[in-house]
């Protein structure tokens, strides 16, 4: 099972439709500070179907669509969409947002809810998304193991196992 | 559930373990069980040479290595598909840079890795690289790069 | 009294102006009042391109070469003695470890820094380097290093 | 007015008594991830009277004294002594920590208390104790200037002054 594509458009800095294809192994994501390497990273975690906006540094979930540049409006819309692919099969998830505050998922091009999404990802990766959560670490979050609780650290291996 | 829980500690206890020592050749570490009302798992870890302490008392780049042994750990035993860092290897050394990268790169065979970086020992160890640049407006471009073109610059 | 705060306020937030300007070319950022119940100060910083936003919508890097203009203002405003750094360029890319050694040249003129740093950059803009390094036995030394060696190794 | 000598001897992983030459400009410490840097600036700290123990990195303040190695046996005490000089004149604060729990202020070699440390520090350096604080910038705390709430923010900065 491998993520193979992933299409940012509107998302945070990525105003223009951006893809990415990604190749097993080790992809390197490497730019200048505040170019924009971690907004890809959330971009994936946001399309995973991320609820809290705060761990996307982001006041309210409206604030990932592209704000503006210097010489450039802000836009309305905010979508993200993931291809993985296992064994010949390819699943599509995708994720948008709107400046009214509405936002809508999708599977294969067709709009979802959350809790299929979630069941979809289950499915395919056979990680549930809770134990998918602890795949992402975050910019300046590499010591969370150490500083959780033991009971915290006890439920996170109950849910990535 | 409830051994079943106990068989999957034991192998991701084993597996930091054997990490823990490829990250500091000569330490110790383990995960350990604690009882108590609310039920836990601790971790302990003893760089080479040194006494058995709080993990409060090892140094920024040792928590950050001990972390990484605990999360490949948990990637490998439980096969998870990928994995996105985001700067994990901030805080290393050269040395550390180095098993953090061949950690990385045993790791990928089954597991595939996001890794972003400023650091060139990461980056070769890489199997393809991804540059994002910003312009002048504020909008973030991407461009698939050659490791040769990457490391020269 | 408050009209001595007033007037140092006014000092640093243009010397925090200054230093995120040589930082950020380009860029924009300054300090602010906030009346409300309890009086306090407020940073808004605007990197070149971009528009005013929150801080935390900035990057790492971004958010530690902020920090370090806030830093250096009050140093320079109040003239502090010493500084002590604990791998505050941990964060930044090579042209912002440039600026950021510069600052820190033209600030030493007055303040004496301690800078810990695994940044060849940040070393090449010492005047002294301290190896320290810790034997099998747990026990931590230090020697007087030259510039040339350290940068050679 | 600067630091001129730093003498550490029981601290933390410095068993051995071991002495820093400072001079004007920037001075940059170097070495391996666990080697000692970080127990070198808490060690400057430490002498100019930290009293918290969680922001040194320990438990309780015992915790700073060498407590011994893979060969090598735990300390019964920790010393650090740190030399100013402003003019000609020289000031050495002094502070000792005993495993028993007991610990001592040193003025140039004599016996003082906390507060008068402070005071000489003051007097020496015209920049407050709580002022001084923010002199140090620990690892991991680039970033506490823009975490921290307004009114701190001012406070820490009519402390400065
Ligand atoms: N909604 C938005 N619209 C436009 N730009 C945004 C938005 N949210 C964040 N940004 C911009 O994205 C930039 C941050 O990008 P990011 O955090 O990905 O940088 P980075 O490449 O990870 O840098 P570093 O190496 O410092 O971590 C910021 O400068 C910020 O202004
Ligand atoms: N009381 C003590 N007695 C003996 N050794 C100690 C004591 N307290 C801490 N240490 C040791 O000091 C080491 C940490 O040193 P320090 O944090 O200064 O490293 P560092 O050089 O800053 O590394 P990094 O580059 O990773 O930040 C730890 O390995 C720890 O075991
Ligand atoms: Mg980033
Ligand atoms: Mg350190």
């Amino acid at each position: 099972m491998f993520l193979q594509r992933l299409e940012i458009a509107g998302f945070k800095s990525f105003a223009k439709r951006t893809v990415f294809h990604w190749g097993p192994g080790i992809t390197a994501i490497v730019g200048p500070n505040g170019s924009g390497k971690s907004n890809v990273a959330e971009a994936l975690r946001w399309a995973f179907g991320e609820q809290s906006s705060r761990s996307l540094r982001a006041r309210r979930m409206e604030e990932v669509i592209f704000a503006g540049g210097s010489n450039r409006p802000p836009l309305e819309k905010a979508e993200v969409l993931v291809t993985l692919g296992r064994d010949g099969h390819v699943l599509t998830i995708g994720r948008r947002a709107y400046r009214s505050g509405e936002g809508e998922y999708l599977i294969n091009g067709r709009k979802a809810r959350l809790r299929d999404v979630q069941e979809a990802l289950r499915d395919f990766i056979s990680v549930s998304p809770q134990g998918l959560s602890y795949a992402f670490i975050g910019q300046g979050m590499v010591e969370g193991f150490l500083e959780m609780r033991p009971s915290e650290r006890r439920r996170l291996m109950e849910e990535a196992a | 559930a409830r051994s079943r829980f106990h068989e999957a500690f034991q192998e991701v206890s084993s597996r930091f373990q054997e990490l823990f020592q490829s990250f500091f050749p000569g330490g110790q570490a383990g995960l350990s069980l604690t009882a108590g009302p609310e039920e836990g798992v601790e971790i302990w870890a003893r760089p080479p040479g040194k006494k058995v302490r709080s993990l409060n008392q090892l140094s920024g780049g040792e928590r950050a290595l001990t972390a990484l042994a605990v999360l490949f750990s948990l990637l490998d035993v439980n096969s998870f598909p990928f994995c996105v860092l985001d700067e994990a290897d901030a805080m290393l050394d050269e040395a550390n840079v180095q098993r953090f990268a061949k950690g990385l790169q045993e790791l990928s065979r089954r597991t595939q890795f996001i890794v972003i970086t400023h650091n060139r020992r990461t980056i070769e160890a890489a199997d393809a690289v991804y540059g994002i640049s910003m312009g002048p407006d504020g909008v973030s471009h991407c461009l698939s790069l050659s490791l040769k073109g990457v490391l020269s610059s």
